[in-house]
Formats: C-alpha cells, structure tokens, sequence
C-alpha cells in the first residue's frame, strides 16, 4: 500500500458518497447514467467474487462497493425511479460487454474462471463510465455535484498510475492488463477534466460548447 | 518484471 494507491481509493469511496449525497439531497437521480451504475455493479462483483484474502482492509472495501453499487441501483430502480429518463440514457451496453467478455478471454494471467472474470472485469471497468459520459455529451450540461462525483471517480484511477509507477520501482511488479485498462479508462475522462477544471473549479455551471 | 502474485488491487 502506498499514499497514491490510498488516495485513489479514497477517491473511489468519496465518489460513492458525492453520488449517494446527490440522489438524497436533490432527492433525484437525474443526471445518472443508470447503464454506468449497473456496469459497476457488474465490475464489482466479477471482480470481488475471488475469495483469496488480502487484508482486512481489502475485503472490506470489496464488501462496500458490492454492497453500495447494488444499493444505488436500487435507488435509481425503485426508491427515485420516475426521475430516472432512460430516453436519454440510451448507449448501447451490449458493445461495451461483448468485446470485454472476448478480451478477457483472451488477455488473462491464466485460463481459469476466477481469473477470465477478473481481467473482463478489469476492462470492463475501464469503459462503464462511457454511457455515463454519453449522456452528458447528450445534454450538454450537469449538476455541479454530479461532476464533483465524476471527477472523484476519475481520480480514483488517475491515482493508480503513479502507484503502479511505484510499485514498478519498489517491487518490480507490473501488471499489463491493469495497467493497459487503466491507462484507457483514465484518458476517457481528459476532456471531462478540462471542463471541469476549466469551468467548474472556476465556480462556473459545467457546460459542454454547442 | 513479473506480474503482482496476487490481485490486491481495488
């Protein structure tokens, strides 16, 4: 564990909290790519099900985002469904999991269950944000909190590539998959970024340019 | 270099 890896995850559980703060407050989920949530919770528990035990602090932190993922789909499934408009939330998830299934059939660290499901969840991930940022682009604009959230979830991987520069050095570690995916997942969010940084940091509404 | 033993990453 280094400060970047404790940050990013830090950020990770921040976002959950921005987001969950958002539906309470604004008693709504307008603005959330359900599509995204529901990637997540698939993530998550392709990821999470490899019952190897790290640290109790891993295990835990596994158990929190199972459990907070399927509860923000349950929020925006039942609890807020009618401020859910799934007329906008329209990309196509089935070309997201498809080439995420054969990828991870493809690219793993060995041709068992447990870790084919890893590496699809290890890709999946790095494209579940794309409907999310789909329906911004739609829109054009978002709730201040939203990309307060956006922008915690895109820190969370931006992090992790200074630490697996760290690790590099330190354990002469490198794992290529996480570390492709990641690199990918953390470019998806530059043009978020500097919106965000150019606009929203700046006390602006983030507005995406006609 | 080798890939990390074990997957403790989130």
């Amino acid at each position: 564990m280094n400060l970047f890896r404790l940050f990013g995850d830090l950020s990770h559980l921040a976002s959950i909290f921005i987001l969950l703060h958002k539906i309470y407050t604004t008693r709504s989920c307008r603005g959330i790519s359900f599509k995204t949530q529901a990637l997540y919770v698939a993530v998550f528990v392709s990821r999470y099900i490899d019952f190897t035990y790290i640290s109790v602090y891993n295990t835990l932190m596994k158990l929190f985002f199972i459990g907070s993922s399927c509860y923000i789909l349950y929020l925006m499934r039942i609890k807020y469904r009618p401020t859910h408009d799934p007329s906008i939330d329209t990309f196509r998830v089935e070309y997201l999991v498809g080439p995420c299934v054969l990828l991870g059939l493809i690219f793993n660290y060995q041709f068992t269950v447990i870790e084919v499901l890893w590496s699809f969840s290890i890709f999946l991930e790095s494209v579940a944000i794309l409907p999310q940022l789909f329906m911004l682009q739609r829109t054009g604009e978002a709730e201040t909190i939203t990309t307060h959230y956006l922008a915690a979830l895109g820190a969370y991987r931006a992090l992790y590539i200074p630490n697996w520069i760290y690790r590099y050095f330190t354990e002469g570690t490198v794992d290529p998959i996480a570390v492709t995916a990641g690199l990918v997942q953390t470019g998806l969010y530059l043009d978020f970024f500097y919106v965000y940084f150019t606009k929203v940091m700046q006390g602006q509404k983030f507005e995406l340019p006609a | 270099v080798n890939p990390p033993k074990s997957h403790d990453e989130l």
